[in-house]
């Protein structure tokens, strides 16, 4: 059970608190705007009316032995910067902040801020991919050029072997898994006779971006 | 290499829109503000400055034929339903709209939005699970309630091995895949000796929701 602070309650800043609540964890959520507050005063541990501005407001809260302080304010980038300076300064943790802009960004990261969101550009990615390969349902960056990737099967794949793909484009991929209906297949429980795919098969794939990209016309 | 048509380039529209062209597609984009239109004239395939609340704006642009279209207004909900509708209407395979509420989304929804997009709840579901999970740096959801989760490893399991953590917890999960630096090391090439968890290593773990919460104490 750890103890979290949130400044901006846009939908943002809700989210995140009234989910780490949920999840079971003391949520001290603050925002100047009165309706925000009453609209969460039941569903997370405490929430105050007071602005960040005022460099009392953070003080007067003791939120130093907190775990972690995320600052979800967007458009008003001045109130932003100064709730993570003052947070970064109490030596919380981790300090979280919301940017707008690679400008805003920049000034976040020198200030100490451990993590720096950006969910209108992170989804926009998500969902360009998404547009771009209409097959991929999912996927994780696991960094060093590395992906996982969740294809959700069509007509088109129908009764054609993920080996026989993967080996036709010469990919140097790995099939980690596939899902259909209830059940999970893991290798190496897979026999060609298994990796028949049916559509709507969730299979899920790994391997550097080039060696994904190779069997990506094929999707 | 498709045809996308992005209306509203804030930084969500125009996230997509740029990624979009840079994957190798031919994307127009439209927006009301002369000034995003002309920011994004070099990086997109088009861009015009129309008003999409304006019924004969979508008609001339002559795109019925489009693999799909976004509708990234957020705020004026309004220019955001009566191009939703209209693009629904002219029978365009894929429409996807951003909701910034319920509301909304059910709106969107009903008029046909084959995917409606919330970026600041989604983006703040996964804050959420990553500041409540401090481990857990990515996770992807499978549906069926099943899970892949990626940890990176903290000196708190350093010399530890999954499996004896795994077993310990009595927790139905499999080890899908360990990276560690730029090596990646996929089962059955597993042993005891390579799964002695080091510091910074990223395993990817697979299972149902509530088995993998068996872990999620040791994490
Ligand atoms: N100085 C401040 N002190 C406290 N709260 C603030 C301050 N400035 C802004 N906020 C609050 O932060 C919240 C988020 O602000 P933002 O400008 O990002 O709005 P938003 O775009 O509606 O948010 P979201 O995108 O998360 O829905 C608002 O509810 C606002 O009242
Ligand atoms: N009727 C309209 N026709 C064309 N473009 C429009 C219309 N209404 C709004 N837009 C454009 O849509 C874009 C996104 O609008 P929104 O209100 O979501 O702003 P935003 O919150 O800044 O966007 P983002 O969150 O993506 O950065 C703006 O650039 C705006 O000019």
């Amino acid at each position: 059970r750890q103890q979290f602070l949130v400044i901006g309650l846009g939908v943002f800043g809700e989210t995140i608190a009234t989910e780490l609540t949920r999840l079971g964890n003391e949520v001290l959520g603050v925002d100047r705007d009165e309706r925000q507050v009453d609209r969460l005063a039941e569903s997370i541990t405490h929430a105050v009316v007071a602005d960040v501005t005022d460099e009392r407001t953070l003080k007067e809260l003791n939120v130093e032995h907190y775990d972690a302080a995320v600052v979800a304010i967007g458009r008003d980038v001045e109130a932003s910067i100064l709730a993570t300076m003052q947070l970064c300064a109490m030596g919380i943790e981790e300090v979280w902040a919301k940017a707008l802009s690679p400008q805003h960004h920049r000034i976040l990261a020198k200030l100490g801020a451990n993590r720096i969101v950006h969910p209108e550009y992170e989804m926009g990615l998500r969902v360009a991919q998404a547009l771009n390969y209409p097959m991929v349902n999912n996927y994780m960056d696991l960094g060093n050029d590395e992906f996982l990737v969740e294809l959700i099967a069509t007509e088109r794949l129908d009764n054609r072997q993920m080996h026989e793909i993967i080996d036709g484009a010469g990919a140097d991929v790995n099939i980690l898994l596939l899902r259909r209906q209830d059940k999970c297949y893991q290798r190496p429980k897979f026999t060609p006779e298994d990796m028949v795919i049916a559509s709507g098969d969730h299979i899920i794939l790994q391997g550097k971006r080039s060696e994904l990209q190779k069997i990506a016309r094929e999707l």
